[in-house]
């Protein structure tokens, strides 16, 4: 979802 | 990536990389709150979790091992080598006030009920809060060290960016994730009163003075 491009920030 | 989310990730290196060579260079840890840098070692380490899961790229794994060893290093410099400059007196933020609190909401406020997601979740809430006994001790000490001060500057700037980040990602690719948004504008909002007197101050070349 949306959320697991959260993943790409630190 | 993008330029805010590129210089918010330089300035949060700057100010680790500012600290870490603060306390080895002076060799005393004096006016920095250990608790607080404990408390960012355990950020980085239940956020970074996936370091050897996934892999996005050389830049985002290299900065979360330099982050990791930093602020491990950082810890190690003020409870092990440097202890007996550790200001025990004014560091006495009660720290459990946060991390018991943020880990009830990481369980109940999350994108997804699995272990990773949740210890993600419990970092992003956790540093929100994280800065809180360091400037409750700069408080108390009623003043801070002008490096100091700029490493505040920088930490508190780094999510700053990211607000700008998350608006322009939200512009130009439609992505957006709540709980990292509601946490950065908490932790950049606990900065307001400092930038305020770093701006009005410490550019004069005035020591910082939180009033008391």
């Amino acid at each position: 979802g949306a959320e697991d491009q959260a993943k790409d920030e630190l | 990536m993008n330029v805010f989310r590129l210089v918010g990730d330089l300035s949060h290196l700057l100010a680790i990389i500012m600290l870490l060579k603060k306390i080895w260079s002076s060799r005393s840890c004096a006016g920095i709150s250990g608790k607080s840098q404990l408390l960012f070692a355990l950020v980085f380490t239940t956020r970074y979790l996936d370091l050897f899961t996934s892999f996005i790229s050389v830049y985002n794994t290299s900065m979360k091992v330099i982050y990791i060893l930093c602020a491990y290093a950082t810890v190690y410099l003020i409870y092990v080598k440097f202890k007996a400059t550790y200001d025990h007196n004014h560091d006495t933020f009660r720290a459990e006030f946060l991390v018991v609190p943020v880990g009830g909401l990481a369980f109940l406020v999350n994108h997804d009920f699995t272990p990773l997601e949740i210890l993600w979740t419990f970092s992003i809430y956790l540093e929100s809060v994280a800065i809180m006994p360091q400037l409750f001790m700069i408080s108390k000490t009623g003043e801070a060290e002008s490096i100091t001060s700029h490493y505040l500057f920088c930490l508190g700037g780094y999510r700053a960016l990211y607000i700008i980040n998350w608006l322009y990602r939200f512009y130009s690719e439609g992505f957006f994730d709540l709980i990292a948004i509601v946490a950065g504008c908490v932790q950049t909002i606990l900065y307001c009163d400092f930038f305020y007197l770093y701006i009005t101050k410490v550019i004069y070349g005035q020591k910082l003075s939180l009033p008391a």
